[in-house]
C-alpha cells in the first residue's frame, strides 16, 4: 500500500520541484519510490537526469491517453527511484480532460494499479490550482506544502487551503496536510523571520522543524541531473532534506 | 497610441510581478501607465496596495464578462498609475474562454478602447503558457522576459520562445522580444555567472545591461503595498528598475 504525497503550492518558484526530487531521492535510500512530474516545465524530470525528449511515455500520456504507469515510468540513476516524466505535452492537459467523466480521479486510478509496487509516491505539481493540481491532490494521502518565507508566498496560502479543503470535501475525504516545509530560507532577513512566525502560528505542528536554508548547491545539482543526495550529500541543503525525509519516515511508522 | 509590454515567463518565481509593478511605477513618473494583473494570485494587485476583495471589476470580468477596462480599472496610490486588478476568479478563465470565437484577442480588443488614455500598458502574466498568457502576448507590442540565472529557469526558455514565435505567426505579427531582464541576481555564485553568459550569447542585445540584484528591500515592499520607488527608492533594487525604465523610455523615443 503506497503512501502518496502531492507537493503543491500555486506560488511559483518556492521549491516544489527541489523538494519533490530531493525527498524522493532520500526516501529511495530506504524504500521503493515513484516520483511523478505533472509540470509541463518538466523540471523534476531533468532534476533526476532523465531526458524528456526520449521518454516513451509521460504524465500526459497517462492522464490523457490512459497509458499505464508501468509503461510510462522510467528508472532513474538513483536505485529504487522510478519516475513518470513531465513534458510540454502536459500544457494541453486541462483542456483535453475538461469534458471527461471523473476527470479529477484519473491520476488516482492510474497510480492505484501500481500501489503494491511502491512504498511511497511523490507528485510534483505545476504552479497553478487547475485540473492537474486537483488530480494530484485527489490522488494523495497528504499534501506537502513548500513555502518560501516571503510576502507574496504567504498571500497565496489561503487560496491553497481553500482548494485543499474543497478537494477533501468533494473528491478525497482522506486528504490531510502532511507537512509545511519552509524553503529557500534566509534567516538574516527580518522578513523571513516574521513570515516564519506567522506560518508557525497558522499551521502549528504541521510545520517541519527542519528549515531548508538557501544553499547554492541545491540549485547547482539540477544542472548535473542529480538529486542533492548524489551531487553533494554533505551540503546544508542535503542535510535538511535528509532530515525531513527521516521525519516523514517516522511519521509513517507511527501511524 | 499606448505601447504595450507583456511580462512573461512560465517559470515560477523569477520576478515577473516584481518587474511589472516596479517598472510600471517608474514609468508612471513620466507617462500615463496602466498595469494589468492577469494572475489569479493577484500579487501585482497587492504589490500596488490595492485590496482585491473590494475591486469592482478585474481582469476576469474584462476577459470573461466583457466589462470595459474603464469600469474595471482602479487608481493606485502612485500618480499616473492605474491598475486592472487580478483575483482568484481568473483561475477559471481558461475553461470559460475555451469555446469563444477569437478567444486569443479578447484582452487586445479590450485594451484598444483605452489606447489613447495611456502611454504605456504593462501586463503581469501567471506562471504558465495557457490561454491567459496567449492573450497577454497577443495584446502586446513587445514581451519582457524576467529571467533568474538558474538552471531550471534556463531550461524553460526554449518553450517560452516557441510560444512567442507561435503567437507572432498566427495571432500578433508585430510581437517582438523587448528585453530580457536578469533578476534575483547573485553574482557571487558560479552558476549565476555561467547562466548569465549563456543568456547573453543566446539573446545578444535584447538582454538589458542592467541586472537586478537580489535585494531584500524588493521583497519587503509588497508587504507595505508599495512599489520600490515609494518604499525605498535608494535601494539597489530600486536603482536597477529605475535604470531599466529609463532604457525602455529611450528605446521608445528612438523608434
Ligand atoms: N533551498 C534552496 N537553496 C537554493 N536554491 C534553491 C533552493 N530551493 C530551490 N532552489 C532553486 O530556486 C529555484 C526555484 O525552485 P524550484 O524550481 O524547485 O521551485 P518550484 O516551486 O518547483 O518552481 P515552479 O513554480 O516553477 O514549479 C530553482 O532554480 C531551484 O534550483
Ligand atoms: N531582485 C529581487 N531581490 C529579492 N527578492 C526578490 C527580487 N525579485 C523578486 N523577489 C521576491 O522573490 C519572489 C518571487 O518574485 P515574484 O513573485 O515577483 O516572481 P513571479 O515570477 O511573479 O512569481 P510567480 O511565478 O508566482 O508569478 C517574491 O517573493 C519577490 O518578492
Ligand atoms: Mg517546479
Ligand atoms: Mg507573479
Amino acid at each position: 500500500m503506497a503512501l502518496c504525497w502531492a507537493v503543491v503550492n500555486q506560488k511559483g518558484g518556492v521549491g516544489k520541484t527541489t523538494t519533490a526530487v530531493n525527498l524522493a531521492a532520500y526516501l529511495a535510500q530506504k524504500k521503493r519510490v515513484l516520483l511523478v512530474d505533472t509540470d509541463p516545465q518538466g523540471n523534476a524530470t531533468s532534476g533526476c537526469g532523465v531526458d524528456r525528449r526520449t521518454a516513451e511515455g509521460d504524465a500526459y500520456t497517462v492522464l490523457v491517453h490512459g497509458q499505464s504507469v508501468a509503461d510510462a515510468r522510467v528508472a532513474t540513476a538513483v536505485p529504487n527511484l522510478d519516475l513518470i516524466p513531465g513534458t510540454i505535452n502536459l500544457a494541453g492537459t486541462e483542456m483535453e480532460l475538461m469534458s471527461r467523466p471523473e476527470r479529477e480521479y484519473i491520476l488516482k486510478k492510474a497510480l492505484a494499479v501500481v500501489d503494491d509496487q511502491y512504498d511511497f509516491i511523490l507528485i510534483d505539481s505545476p504552479p497553478s490550482l487547475g485540473l492537474i493540481t486537483v488530480n494530484t491532490l485527489t490522488a494523495a494521502h497528504q499534501v506537502l506544502i513548500p513555502l518560501q518565507c516571503e510576502y507574496y508566498a504567504l498571500e497565496g496560502i489561503s487560496q491553497l487551503l481553500e482548494i485543499v479543503e474543497r478537494v477533501r470535501q468533494r473528491l478525497n475525504p482522506d486528504l490531510e496536510i502532511g507537512k509545511v516545509i519552509l524553503t529557500l530560507f534566509d534567516g538574516r532577513t527580518n522578513l523571513a523571520q516574521q513570515v516564519m512566525q506567522e506560518v508557525k502560528s497558522y499551521f502549528g505542528d504541521a510545520v517541519s522543524p527542519t528549515v531548508v536554508p538557501r544553499n547554492v548547491r541545491l540549485s547547482e545539482a539540477p544542472s548535473f541531473g542529480q538529486p542533492i543526495s548524489v551531487y553533494d550529500p554533505r551540503s546544508k541543503g542535503a542535510q535538511a532534506y535528509e532530515q525531513i525525509a527521516k521525519e516523514l519516515l517516522s511519521d509513517v511508522e507511527r501511524k
